[in-house]
This record gives C-alpha cells, sequence and structure tokens, in this order.
C-alpha cells in the first residue's frame, strides 16, 4: 500500500517522457 | 536511410541557426552547439528526412516507438515547439535544451518545469491537473492505487503545494515547493549535455568556428 505521504508531483516526475536522456542514446 | 548530414556541411536544415548566436544565448559552447546539430540530424531526419524534428520523430527517440502516446512527451514536444508550426527546429531545439543543461539556471528549470504542468496554460497549476498528470503516469507504469488513494495523494500534495489556499498553485508557491523538495525537477537536468561533444564527435574534422571563453 502507497503511503499517503506520497508527493504527487514526486510520481509524476517519473515518467518515461519526462526522461529526455532517451534523447541521447544510440 | 542515407546520411543526410556529414558529407555536406553547406546544406543546412530549415530553420538552422548560427551557432555562435545560439551560443551566446545558452549555456553552451559553438562545439557542443554543433555537436548539438549532429544529434538534431539524427533525430530530424529519422522518420521524415526533411531535417525538422516531428511529434513522431521525438516519440521514437524517447520510446523507441513513434506511436507511444505519452502526455509528458507531448507537453515536452509543445514547449520545445516555440512557434507552435508542429515540428521542432534546430534553434528551438538548442535553446529548449539549454535549459536542461547542467549549467543552466535554475530558476530557468523551475519555470520550465511549471509551465510542463500547467497543462491548460492558465498560469496556475490546478487540481484537476495534477490529478490528469498522476493518472497518466499511473497508466504508463505498473502501479496501481485505488481511487481513494490517488485523492488522497493529490489531496495532500496539493495541501502542502498551495500554500495560499485559493485551489490552485502559483508560479512563487511552485518556487517554494521545490525549494522544499529538489528531488521534484531533477528531470530538468541532463548531465549528457556536458558531455554532448564526446557522444557526437564527428563534428570536429569539419568544425568551422573555434570556441571562445
Amino acid at each position: 500500500v502507497a503511503p499517503v505521504t506520497m508527493n504527487a508531483f514526486e510520481l509524476i516526475s517519473k515518467s518515461q517522457g519526462l526522461n529526455l536522456s532517451s534523447l541521447f542514446e544510440k | 536511410m542515407g546520411c543526410f548530414c556529414s558529407t555536406s556541411k553547406n546544406v543546412k536544415t530549415p530553420g538552422y541557426e548560427d551557432p555562435t548566436i545560439l551560443a551566446s544565448e545558452t549555456p553552451f559552447t559553438v562545439s557542443e552547439v554543433e555537436a548539438l546539430y549532429e544529434l538534431f540530424l539524427k533525430l530530424s531526419n529519422s522518420i521524415i528526412e526533411d531535417g525538422l524534428i516531428h511529434k513522431e520523430e521525438f516519440q521514437l527517440a524517447l520510446f523507441r516507438n513513434e506511436n507511444e502516446k505519452n502526455l509528458f512527451a507531448d507537453r515536452i514536444f509543445d514547449l520545445f515547439d516555440v512557434k507552435r508550426n508542429g515540428v521542432i527546429e534546430f534553434g528551438e531545439f538548442v535553446r529548449s535544451l539549454g535549459v536542461f543543461h547542467p549549467n543552466a539556471a535554475l530558476e530557468d528549470k523551475i519555470a520550465f518545469a511549471f509551465r510542463l504542468y500547467d497543462l491548460r496554460q492558465t498560469g496556475y497549476i490546478e487540481r484537476e491537473e495534477l490529478k490528469e498528470m498522476v493518472l497518466a503516469l499511473l497508466h504508463e507504469s505498473d502501479l496501481v492505487l485505488s481511487d481513494d488513494m490517488i485523492e488522497a495523494i493529490v489531496d495532500k500534495t496539493f495541501k502542502d503545494a498551495d500554500t495560499k489556499d485559493d485551489g490552485r498553485i502559483d508560479q512563487d508557491e511552485w518556487k517554494a515547493f521545490v525549494s522544499q523538495h529538489p528531488s521534484l525537477i531533477k528531470n530538468m537536468t541532463l548531465p549528457y549535455l556536458k558531455d554532448i561533444t564526446l557522444a557526437f564527435p564527428s563534428f570536429i574534422a569539419r568544425t568551422e568556428v573555434e570556441d571562445s571563453e
């Protein structure tokens, strides 16, 4: 069970869509 | 797929801008801008060979799948596409990536993240937007949460960030919230950008402009 203290923005920041490092992978 | 780039140094893509000007406006050196041009050529010719990054090419680079739908990738694409003409040109690419440089100003990173999360571009992050983003994240991940749990997480986060208690998060509240939770903008820094000349060294043999301090 997820703790209620979980930060919504912290969760969102894990999106693969926000992980621009993928642009640099060959 | 043919090589569109390195052999014809005088043929530039539509929207190409002078690396010395781009370097003067961003944290990048001229060499780094030229290395970014190599990356840009690769991305912008991956599906449609026109030297412009289309959304499908952006999605292909991020997900290895041109049809992947992702709310956040769409927002990033829209923010990079400053002219709002449906494609990312070289100048837009460099200026936007400049915000992700390790040496870029923290306040620029915070402001960019705010615009990213202000889905409807009202100047505020609203509760419904926050819930929509949480749902989008859950949809793309294996994490399963009950609706009650999602509501509790959104309520708690909003209560902590919306210090003026007016039902929306403004830029000042966002800035204060990020200063308490710096990990929130960790993804706004790409260490790769410091090594971009190592990742794309082929321009070195044909570089036209020397870097100056």
